[in-house]
């Protein structure tokens, strides 16, 4: 037998790859089928690092990325650095069905997504709100500041360029193995 | 984050990605997960790939559509995956990323960048062979 259809997922998100399954078998395409399987991690906030509540930037904002593309005609939808819109990878596939364009950012993607009919909401929880004070409490570490002052290492911001840059080393701070990912 | 791949029994492709980036990051920071060809790409004519790790490294080299691009010169999937991470091992020893890939026959695989507290990446399949779901695991090289 040939094994297509086919569903497949990074990480043991489970109900994610069901949900998706289930898509194809109703008669779904795979442009829905990834939609509605990762909009299941949205919604249940798979290991904290999909969705609302987790991952808070340096002003204990979660923001969300997401992107949908189609291997027939080559079209892409994405959204970047989305604010206060819970469903991004919904956002995304609106980008690729209503524009031309194929990455919408920030602010103005969040004006793109209420134009589509998306809620505008927060995206904090009490569990992002907590790790963001947690992180203020231990001098802003880790950070991804390199070259500043006051030191990165050592104290939050705001940080500033020294007046004479000196060179570190890598470009790419060792930030541990398993801190910072995507 | 979630990267994914869905191929219809009639041989069309869609990958996707959904992530709330990493903790702490400056705010603005998009990582590799919406970029076309980092986070996933999907082309009916070679097959799909979606990554998943330090998306700040990962963008730089392009994973997903890498990974494509292995597989439509006759690379198996797991080949295709493995060789992608090999080529960003070479200039970040300690990157963390993983990836997965599925060739437009339906056979698929997964690769995974190896580190201390990093050797085995779990990842979700499910085809016409199977009753339900199935997680397998890949060692990381």
């Amino acid at each position: 037998a040939r094994p297509l259809p086919l569903v497949l997922n990074t990480w043991p998100f489970r109900n994610a790859t069901e949900t998706a399954w289930k898509m194809l078998m109703c008669g779904g395409s795979a442009l829905d089928a990834v939609e509605t399987g990762c909009a299941v991690c949205e919604r249940e906030q798979c290991d904290g690092t999909v969705g609302f509540g987790g991952s808070p930037d340096e002003f204990g904002e979660t923001t969300l990325d997401a992107m949908i593309m189609d291997g027939t005609t080559m079209n892409v939808g994405a959204v970047g650095d989305l604010r206060r819109i819970k469903n991004a990878i919904g956002v995304a596939r609106k980008v690729l069905e209503h524009t031309t364009h194929t990455l919408l950012a920030g602010e103005s993607a969040t004006k793109f997504a209420e134009s589509m009919g998306f809620v505008n909401e927060d995206l904090s929880t009490d569990t992002s709100r907590a790790l963001h004070a947690d992180w203020l409490a231990r001098n802003c570490q880790p950070n991804y500041w390199r070259n500043v002052i006051p030191d990165a290492s050592k104290y939050c911001g705001p940080y500033k360029p020294p007046s004479i840059l000196k060179q570190d080393g890598s470009a790419y701070g060792e930030t541990g193995a398993h801190y910072g990912h995507d | 984050t979630i990267g994914m791949i869905a191929i219809h029994k009639t041989g069309h492709t869609a990958a996707g990605t959904s992530t709330n980036g990493i903790k702490f990051k400056i705010h603005g920071r998009i990582g590799d997960s919406p970029i076309p060809g980092a986070g996933a790409y999907a082309d009916d004519t070679a097959g799909a790939a979606a990554a998943t790790g330090d998306g700040d490294i990962l963008m730089r080299f392009l994973p997903s559509y890498q990974a494509v691009e292995y597989m439509r010169g006759g690379e198996s999937p797991t080949t295709a995956c493995q060789k992608v991470i090999s080529r960003i091992q070479k200039y970040f020893p300690k990157f963390f990323g993983a990836v997965i890939c599925a060739n437009v026959t339906g056979s698929y695989g997964a690769a995974c960048n190896k580190l201390p507290e990093f050797t085995q990446f779990r990842f979700m399949v499910y085809n016409s062979l199977m009753e339900q779901p199935v997680e397998e695991k890949v060692d990381c090289i």
